[in-house]
């Protein structure tokens, strides 16, 4: 553990949070991909299967439960309780194009070929491309309220984050995932165009050009 | 080969 890890995975933590109360004080989703949030339920579920084969430490096991239980209650406040105000007709990413190439990918390049670390692999795929329907709906209304880009702006803090991380943990303790870093590397670029634009326009309710 | 891999980060 070092400190970018730390403050990466509270970034994640934040941005799951901000969403979260987001929906939850305002009552609704309005301008938040359900799309989006289902993928990262999906992503966590895959990824977090090993609470059950192996315990690392009381933090990381208690990060993954909170992920877990927020991503869920994150979708269920989207599709069941505040479902009215769900903006369905500009939610229209295709997801089958993410999850059956991501699928695909998992099985042929991982790090073995079981069950569960095609799961993980999965999962780390998913997880750098789960974003998109969010980016495709803001692009498509052409805005995105101030705490939306809140949330998007730690999603991806997070992931930069991961990267210098990565960076250290090869430097000091000569651990390198390559999977991991790829997809943490193309998760990071995503968020580039955003960043800029969360900058330059003063972190507030930014039009974002599609 | 096939033993369980720990990813020990989130």
């Amino acid at each position: 553990m070092n400190i970018f890890r730390l403050t990466g995975d509270l970034s994640h933590l934040a941005a799951i949070v901000i969403l979260l109360l987001k929906i939850w004080k305002t009552r609704s989703c309005a301008g938040i991909s359900g799309k989006s949030q289902l993928l990262f339920a999906l992503v966590f579920t895959t990824r977090y299967l090993d609470l059950f084969t192996s315990f690392i430490s009381l933090y990381n096991t208690s990060m993954k439960l909170i992920y877990i239980a927020c991503s869920y209650a994150t979708v269920y406040l989207i599709y069941m309780k505040f479902k009215a105000t769900y903006d369905g007709n500009h939610d229209t990413f295709r997801v089958e194009f993410l999850v059956v190439p991501v699928g695909g990918l998992s099985f042929l390049v991982n790090h073995d070929f079981s069950p569960l670390e095609i799961l993980w692999t999965f999962s780390i795929y998913l997880e750098s491309v789960a974003i998109l329907p969010q980016l495709f709906m803001i692009s498509k209304t052409g805005e995105a309220e101030t705490i939306t880009t809140h949330y998007l702006f730690f999603q991806g803090l997070y992931r930069a984050l991961y990267l210098v991380n990565w960076i250290w943990r090869f430097y000091f303790e000569g651990f390198f995932d390559l999977i991991a870093v790829v997809a943490g590397v193309v998760q990071t670029i995503l968020y580039c165009d955003f960043f800029y634009l969360y900058i330059t326009k003063g972190m507030s309710g930014c039009a974002l050009p599609a | 080969k096939n033993a369980i891999l720990t990813h020990d980060e989130l």
